[in-house]
């Protein structure tokens, strides 16, 4: 097959000829929607001076823009009637499973990075960008530790004239929940499972920082690099995020943040499970 | 009281603002993580014995995370090893809930049932490769048995009996597709 797609009675997302999420289809209307990893460069500096410190535990502070994780993607798909799922595979540290269950208005990703490599020299930002059509006009929201959803401008603060000197990390905010953007006409919401920077750095856009290894101490007092290792390399993290997308009406009869606000409880207070090996004699007529 | 004093006292370690911000050194790190372990290990005496008491069965039911810690790179040694084995999900939410649930599995045959006599739907996905190649994962578990957990009642259980089956055919496994 050419075009790749997963799906429920409430929504399709379809892939590139490149393996990359590249649509979704909600209420019969395709919407533009690409999901890429990119990487940050830490800046190195010498720490001598406020403008000269080194990206480390203490300040995300990237050396440039963003770089691309791969312009292909391998993908395995799985359909079933309980779950379909596209695998993706973005190179040899970076993997994620995207899917969708029956009756669900969500789309989960299950993201798998790690180790980051460092024999480049470069400590290295990973993030997970979702690029959609919203005309979100420099506006995002970001939770506030859970509670409530504050109103963020690009370049913009509420108090002062600001000029920034640092596009990228200056329009970074802690997301701890949910990070969301939306237009008149349609809104999108990210969840995610841990604290995580996130920001929206152009209209239509999302990202949230999944992974981070970085050489440099930024002497702001732990007097370490974040570098942490196991085994001999470095941290491997595995993670979820869950994509709503919709129309954003207000008055209308679906009412996104609602749905946002039910799944936020669903997934950060899911059923707890308990499982209990049983012996041979316990038969499933005695478990009745 | 004495188990969740344990949970107390990391939780009151862990609001030092190292913790919450991730800035700590790495051996301090380390010791949180440690302090953690022996947290949720004293703990699951009390989730296990207040789930014992709320299924009113002397049934030495374990709690998942003390025994599926590995969870994350999709391996059980419970789910992987036994051929029955009972599953319960507990819903902390004050209205009724769903979950599926996935549990890490040899590939075979499967066969998921209710309390109510009923067959429950379910199939095996294969794990990723890339979770299966983690240099440091020690699982036989191939696949995550999925089903479909429904109707959880608020504030109360649900729980199936989950049974590998004899038959060599993998009755659950779907085709994969790779391009």
């Amino acid at each position: 097959e050419d075009n790749i797609s997963i799906g429920n009675e409430h929504l399709t997302v379809l892939f590139d000829a490149e393996g990359f999420m590249s649509s979704i289809v909600i209420d019969g209307e395709t919407h533009s929607l690409k999901q890429n990893y990119f990487w940050y460069q830490g800046a190195y500096g010498n720490n001598e001076e406020f403008r000269n410190r080194s990206s480390g535990a203490y300040i995300f502070r990237p050396n440039g823009t963003e770089k691309a994780i791969t312009e292909t993607v391998k993908v395995q798909v799985v359909k079933t009637d309980l779950v379909q799922e596209v695998h993706q595979v973005f190179n040899e540290w970076i993997s994620q499973v995207i899917r969708v269950y029956p009756g669900k208005e969500h789309v989960e990703l299950e993201w798998l990075v790690g180790p980051i490599p460092i024999d480049d020299g470069t400590g290295k930002e990973i993030i997970s960008r979702f690029d959609s059509d919203i005309a979100s006009n420099g506006a995002f929201w970001t939770d506030s530790n859970g509670r409530e959803m504050l109103r963020r401008v690009r370049n913009k603060r509420e108090t002062w004239e600001l000029e920034l000197q640092e596009p990228v990390s200056g329009n970074y905010y802690p997301v701890t929940a949910k990070i969301a953007i939306e237009d008149e006409h349609y809104r999108m919401a990210l969840l995610n499972d841990r604290a995580q920077g996130g920001s929206s750095l152009q209209d239509g856009q999302l990202e949230l920082m999944v992974h981070r290894r970085l050489l440099r101490d930024d002497a702001f007092g732990v007097g370490e690099a974040l570098n942490e290792t196991q085994f001999g390399a470095g941290l491997v993290a595995r993670g979820k995020h869950w994509l709503i997308f919709g129309s954003s009406r207000k008055d209308g009869s679906p009412n996104l943040v609602a749905k946002e606000r039910f799944l936020q409880n669903q997934v950060l207070l899911p059923s707890w499970t308990f499982v209990n090996a049983v012996a041979d004699d316990f038969t499933y007529d005695e478990y009745l | 009281e004495d188990h969740l004093t344990v949970l107390r006292d990391a939780m009151g370690v862990m609001q030092h603002h190292d913790a919450i911000t991730g800035t700590e050194k790495q051996h301090v790190a380390d010791d949180y993580a440690r302090m953690l372990y022996n947290a949720f290990e004293a703990c699951s005496v009390n989730t296990r014995s207040a789930l014992n008491q709320l299924a009113g069965e002397r049934n030495s039911f374990q709690f998942e995370w003390n025994y599926c810690k590995n969870q994350n790179i999709s391996a059980c040694d419970i789910t992987e090893g036994a051929d029955s084995s009972v599953v319960l999900l507990y819903n902390p939410l004050g209205y009724s809930s769903d979950s599926f649930v996935r549990l890490p599995v040899p590939e075979g045959s499967y066969l998921v049932r209710n309390d109510r006599g009923q067959t429950v739907q379910s199939t095996l996905i294969p794990i990723p490769a890339s979770v299966i190649d983690l240099p440091f994962r020690e699982s036989s578990a191939t696949h995550e048995l999925v089903f479909h957990a429904e109707q959880i009642a608020p504030v109360g259980y649900r729980s199936y009996y989950v049974s590998k089956e004899k038959s060599s055919v993998s009755s659950n496994t779907p085709m994969a597709v790779s391009q």
